[in-house]
């Protein structure tokens, strides 16, 4: 699974995200990445979203909405929201992945509870950040 | 006031510094730094956010490296099923599309749903339908295709073909190399 997520100058949020789902798949399945809410959202007053991991807990746990509420209603921040979620409600669930979140202020955060993620991530002014391991 | 910025993902799972080389390793990195570099100079540029994310995925679509669009997984019967959405913050408006096998850039005929339909999610044969009419060209689902996926399809299959377990329990013993790229 592919994603990105964004915050353009005129404060703007974005999320995409795709994938061709899991090996061996039957019965029309889909995971989490075209289900708005689980693997995919974006919301000006909170953040952007982007899931990778088993679709089906993503789903159950609406991870990548749940993280944005958190923000907006809890007014916490993107670490607090994504790692909540991320190592705590998903992980308790036994659901593995991650995700990648950039928040309405540009502030980026990519938490996952599995050995690794290909991810990589710039914000205005600083240097590309590529990354594969958890350390 | 905030800053721009854009993060990208190609897949989360068992990825540790024994299941890839140097030369794997540094491929990767490689291609992940193309992606975010066209993301970001888009939102330098003064681009949208938008546009951004879809430009980042497209080139993450087109590689082998990764399990989408090129370089997509095979379900059980030996093809591609490829999903994509796309969500804008400012209006939530999404678009999504699922278990289409004949778009080369799935992500971009979501963000078609989103701009050129009243619905959120189109899947499988409709969803095509509507590319049609929206002018997509369409490819060959072999164009998918890559030795390695098509190995771990076989692998798989063994696995749970070789468990004593019914189907959906035997799934479930498969690592996670296998649930998700």
């Amino acid at each position: 699974t592919v994603g990105a997520v964004a915050r353009d100058k005129q404060g703007n949020l974005a999320a995409a995200t795709s994938t061709g789902g899991m090996t061996a798949k039957r019965y029309g399945r889909i995971g989490d990445s075209p289900i708005i809410g689980a693997g995919t959202w974006a919301d000006n007053e909170s953040c952007a979203v982007s899931a990778t991991g088993h679709g089906e807990y993503f789903i159950r746990y609406h991870v990548a909405a749940d993280i944005c509420s958190r923000m907006k209603y809890q007014q916490v921040d993107v670490k607090t929201a994504g790692d909540a979620v991320i190592h705590g409600v998903l992980k308790d669930a036994g659901g593995t992945g991650g995700v990648i979140i950039v928040d309405h202020k540009g502030n980026v955060h990519m938490p996952f509870n599995t050995e690794g993620m290909y991810r990589a991530s710039r914000v205005e002014g600083g240097e590309t950040e590529v990354a594969i391991y958890q350390d | 006031q905030g800053k721009f910025a854009i993060a990208i993902h190609g897949g989360a799972g068992t990825i540790t510094r024994a299941n890839l080389n140097d030369e794997q390793e540094a491929a990767y990195k490689a291609k992940l730094d193309e992606a975010i570099s066209a993301g970001y100079a888009i939102l330098a540029d003064g681009g949208s956010s938008s546009d951004a994310v879809i430009a980042a995925v497209q080139i993450m679509e087109k590689s082998p490296l990764f399990n989408a669009a090129k370089g997509a997984v095979y379900t059980w019967e030996g093809e591609h099923e490829l999903d994509a959405s796309f969500m804008r913050g400012d209006t939530l408006e999404a678009g999504a599309v699922a278990g289409v096998k004949r778009i080369a850039s799935p992500i971009a005929l979501a963000r078609e749903v989103q701009e050129k339909s009243v619905h959120v999610m189109l899947s499988g044969v409709g969803a095509e339908q509507f590319a049609e009419q929206q002018g997509f060209e369409f490819v060959d689902n072999k164009m998918f295709d890559t030795d390695h996926r098509y190995q771990q399809l076989q692998d798989a299959k063994a696995k749970i073909m070789e468990s004593e377990q019914p189907e959906q329990q035997a799934w479930q013993q498969l690592d996670t190399k296998y649930k998700y790229g």
